[in-house]
């Protein structure tokens, strides 16, 4: 079912800090938002390989659902 | 499994830990039980020892604690993360923080976090584990509150500890020292011996080592439970599973916590309604729905809801016609037919087995249908039968799915 815009918005910030505490995600404010996205696209995909989910890059529901768990404090990736 | 960069290890057999607080959401003693719990999951697969001390700096300090304290990473408020733990090392190094905004429990429920299995998680990062990326491990990042009163370890966070520490010496496998409660002392001497006191003898300990899944090919291999589910076929031994799916050639082995973490392993019987995308799991006088990973609420049910008298306990196999819609329910020398349409059981039933199927031996261990033909499986041998006829087609042995 289409997200609302405004919950969009907040899904996204909430991946983002997901992210950047469990897989390493750094926000490099560049001036081309594209690359921002596809950075971030980068490591949704590695989420959702690590969880097993078809792996497609974009914040579905499903990805969002395992970020909302509850989970351990500990990456799940590092540099 | 995965380690941390460079596997940071505890470079010694006997490792102290230390309760610097404790959460007012439990009773002391049971926080106590549920660390010194989740310390002997691992010492009981390593030759690892846990002292406990109560003073002083230990190599793992537990704490519990709110939002920012001390370190990098403060902690969220309710949900979100639990809990982290540091990797081998000198100070911080081992140590293990509980969010204390998160509602701590003995026993697995849904309004609270189970503080023995979030422990066993962290600790497994103290001893050096990363995350695993395999459902159904304790080393999985996200909580998953499964029963834990006969808890083992998943083989994946075996085979990952014992990659580090190698497995336990035989005579090691002794529960953690210094449980109960000693009086306090500076440290307690590496070598002091091993005292527990009679007061309270560690009642729950996890076996060193679980059963081993029989062989493929054993002739004498005999199930619990059989089922197809979505395409697949699922053969249940004890926790154990054997699947064979039409998407790879090969028997795949996995256990039914790996699917079903919060249902207890060694079914009875097993059956799916495949026009409703559902699978009926049976166990003693109860019963489960699941479709695909999830299990549908208001389960258990007791089995006298499908029409079973008071006098049945358990059911021994079950098999769904999906033609006829009906389901055969065999128990002892009887079976029921149970009508899915009508979600009732028909007239004139029980009828003997051996009344209707000739040249089937019961009890029957379990059943599956497949193809238009019931496979009823008694023993290591497991009959082919017509159903519209009700007739024996021929005799083989249970474990012929296994190409052997």
């Amino acid at each position: 079912f289409p997200v609302a815009p405004e919950k969009e918005k907040e899904d996204l910030q909430f991946a983002k800090k997901y992210l950047e505490s469990f897989y390493d995600f750094k926000e490099e404010k560049t001036l081309f938002r594209a690359k921002d996205l596809n950075q971030m696209s980068d490591k949704i995909r590695e989420m959702q390989s690590f969880f097993g989910l078809e792996v497609t890059g974009e914040l579905n529901h499903k990805t969002l659902d395992i970020m909302k768990q509850p989970r351990c404090g500990v990456p799940d990736v590092r540099s | 499994y995965s380690t941390f960069p460079h596997t940071p290890t505890w470079k010694k057999e006997d490792v102290t830990y230390r309760i610097l607080n404790y959460t007012p959401d439990m009773l002391q003693a049971d926080v106590e039980e549920a660390i010194a719990r989740a310390f002997q999951l691992w010492s009981s697969v390593t030759p690892l020892r846990f002292t406990r001390v109560y003073n002083g700096q230990a190599d793992i300090m537990i704490s519990f604690a709110s939002g920012f304290h001390n370190d990098f990473y403060s902690f969220d408020g309710p949900g979100g993360t639990l809990a982290h733990a540091y990797a081998p090392g000198s100070g911080i190094g081992g140590d293990a923080h509980f969010d204390e905004d998160e509602n701590w429990t003995k026993f697995t429920t849904y309004s609270g976090y189970n503080l023995f299995l979030v422990a066993a998680h962290e600790l497994g990062h103290s001893l050096g584990l990363s995350h695993s990326n395999v459902f159904g491990a304790l080393m999985y990042p996200t909580y998953m509150p499964v029963d834990t009163r006969d808890y083992q370890l998943h083989q994946d966070d075996i085979d990952g500890i014992q990659a580090l520490y190698g497995p336990p010496k035989e005579s090691s496998a002794l529960p953690t020292k210094a449980f109960p409660p000693q009086e306090p002392t500076e440290m307690i001497p590496a070598e002091a011996p091993t005292e527990t006191s009679p007061r309270e003898e560690p009642t729950e300990t996890t076996p060193s080592k679980p059963p081993q899944r029989p062989d493929d090919c054993d002739p004498h291999l005999t199930f619990d439970a059989i089922t197809t589910l979505r395409g697949e076929t699922l053969f249940f031994k004890d926790r154990y599973v054997w699947r064979k799916s039409p998407y790879f050639s090969e028997i795949e082995h996995d256990t039914i916590f790996s699917f079903w973490p919060s249902l207890i392993a060694g079914f009875d019987a097993a059956y799916e309604v495949d026009n409703k995308d559902r699978v009926l799991f049976f166990k003693d006088d109860q019963y489960w729905a699941v479709s695909g990973y999830s299990i549908e609420s208001g389960f258990p049910r007791p089995i006298q809801n499908l029409g079973f008298p008071t006098s049945v306990r358990k059911i021994d196999a079950a098999a769904h016609d999906q033609n006829t819609k009906r389901t055969y329910f065999f128990v002892g020398n009887k079976y029921w037919s149970f009508n899915e349409n009508t979600q009732s059981m028909e007239r004139g039933y029980p009828r003997k087995i051996a009344a209707d199927f000739q040249g089937i031996s019961h009890p029957v261990n379990a059943a599956l249908q497949k193809n238009g033909y019931f496979y009823i499986f008694h023993g290591s041998n497991q009959y082919e039968v017509d159903i519209k006829k009700k007739k024996l087609i021929r005799i083989m042995k249970s474990n012929s799915w296994f190409d052997c």
